[in-house]
């Protein structure tokens, strides 16, 4: 399984509908000092699920909608989707026939969030359910965000501890 | 759930010690499990300070890496997404780093964020991101000299 | 005690604007004194996101420095010694920075820790940090071609 | 007042009597990971009265004295010198009159240290004596050591309220 394209539209500093396209192997995201690499990671963490505002380095759910800037007005929602190449057959169960396999989350300015997998409507826990057993998550250790790794070192014996029981 | 963690723990300290001297050229490096917690034990080639606080900010980083890798191969994704876990790394040790990601990639597809000029080389894809207009993000598709280019606009 | 609480505050805090305004080319930046603590508020140019949390790392770190750099001009000593404050910045915000340290060398001495390149342009001399024999520091005076391939060694 | 020139011997990674010698502007420290920047920037610290092994990355004091590698055994002491021009004056007091002020310390294994100004014994709070009034010291904003200033920045509004407190 690899991942083919992510799509964000008002997802944060991402106020037009924007696509990025991968190759299966090495891709480098790069540009200067606040333009937007960490919010295209954090998108990938959103639409799979994460729930946490702060681990989003937001006070609010709400808070990763486009809040405007001097020459836009704030947007009323935002929406990211990812499309992945299942031909292998990695993702299993319900979903196994399916060579193509998008995941959608949509959040309305009032915080409610609607899911979809293959354009049907979904929870939240069945987006997690496509992707147990894949190693892929939120919350898994395939996405390592901005200054985990340093943290991970610095953290002292217990934390790790917690960490390995978690991943274990 | 005793036994699941001493399995996880055994692999995850296996690649910790394997991808530790990898990145390092060498060197000894281990976990250990001891009543507070699980403690990282590092020693850089050639050097024998045992106390890892007193490794540099790079070599710190590197172990971080050697760290995180080790964990993520315990449930190996086909994705791995990586946010500018190279910022502290020197010339050589980021080469260490990208040679390491594109052994592993012939089994994982790699997301990197970064600034880093050895990393980038790495890639076969570069997404340029960029924010002309104050606020407003923008992806371009581009190669290493567009990104040469990207990375020194707004300078002077 | 009171009384000089409030003279500093003052002074670190219109210190603090005017550092950032320089480092970020406008935007703007205040120091508030509440209850809990001394909140920071920061929004770069044209960007309009109040919350300190949302902005990038490289964004934090300039923040940082504006603030570290604000709070020594209150007791303004004739040396500054600075390790690594510019990791995480690109070329454009690396020489907004090393023009203000340019530009307060005329009363301050720098000593920089840098791996940044546009950092190191700005100073008169650079220490060339060796380690040929693993675990055994020396130093050597070097001019900027020899930083690069001091840089570069070990690797490959 | 400048610094013109650091002598370290034993201290960390400094095996070998090593000189640094400064202009009165902008100088850099430059090399690869591990090589002994941050070491230098300790070493300052150290000189000027750093009491606290780990503000030093250090269990212990006598951690700071070269601790041996495969190839050379372990030393028994270190000593650091820093010397100043002080020919405007900018160090007041007893020194007022030198134009040159160096400051010295010495550690032996059993972690006892002895300082000495212009080559005078002195105790650690001549030393700081010295400095005072002049912004300089091993806790003043004039030392920012590795990962400091994003520290700052995150760590939250009590902290910084304690960090200016202590600065006024
Ligand atoms: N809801 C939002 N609406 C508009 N802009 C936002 C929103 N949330 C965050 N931003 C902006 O996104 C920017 C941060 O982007 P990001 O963290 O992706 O930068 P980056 O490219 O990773 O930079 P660095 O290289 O410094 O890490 C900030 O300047 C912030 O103002
Ligand atoms: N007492 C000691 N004896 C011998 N070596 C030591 C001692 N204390 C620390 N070191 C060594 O010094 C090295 C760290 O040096 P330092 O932190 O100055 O690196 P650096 O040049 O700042 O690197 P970076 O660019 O990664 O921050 C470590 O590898 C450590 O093993
Ligand atoms: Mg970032
Ligand atoms: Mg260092």
């Amino acid at each position: 399984m690899n991942l083919r394209e992510i799509k964000i539209a008002g997802f944060k500093s991402f106020m037009t509908p924007t696509s990025l396209q991968f190759t299966p192997q090495v891709s480098a995201v790069v540009g200067p000092n606040g333009c937007g690499k960490s919010n295209v990671v954090e998108a990938i963490r959103w639409v799979l699920g994460e729930s946490s505002a702060k681990a989003l380095r937001a006070a609010r759910g709400p808070d990763v909608i486009f809040s405007g800037t001097d020459a836009h007005k704030p947007m009323g929602q935002c929406s990211v989707e990812l499309v992945f190449d299942n031909s292998d057959g990695t993702i299993g169960g319900g979903y196994a026939a399916y060579s193509e396999i998008s995941v959608r989350r949509q959040m309305t300015s009032d915080g409610a969030s609607v899911y979809a997998i293959n354009s049907r409507t979904a929870r939240r826990r069945d987006v997690q359910k496509v992707f147990r057993g894949t190693g892929l998550g939120a919350r898994s250790y395939s996405i390592i965000e901005q200054g985990l790794a340093a943290q991970l070192v610095t953290a002292g014996p217990e934390s790790l501890l917690e960490q390995i029981e978690e991943a274990a | 759930a005793r036994r699941r963690f001493d399995v996880a723990f055994a692999r995850i300290r296996q690649e910790f010690t394997a991808k530790f001297r990898l990145l390092f050229d060498g060197g000894e490096a281990d976990l250990v499990h001891q009543e507070n917690g699980v403690r990282i034990e590092a020693v850089p080639p050639g050097k024998n300070t045992r106390a890892l606080s007193l490794l540099s900010g790079g070599e710190k980083s590197l172990v971080a890496i050697a760290l995180v890798l080790a964990i993520f191969e315990l449930n190996p994704a086909p994705l791995c997404v990586m946010d500018e876990v190279d910022a502290a790394l020197d010339e050589s040790n980021s080469l260490n780093f990208s040679r390491l990601i594109v052994e592993m990639s012939r089994q994982v597809q790699f997301v990197l964020v970064t600034h880093n000029k050895v990393v980038m080389e790495a890639a076969e894809l570069l997404h340029g991101v960029t924010m002309r207009e104050p606020g407003v993000s923008r992806v371009v598709g581009i190669n290493l000299q567009q990104a040469d280019e990207l990375l020194q606009q707004q300078s002077g």
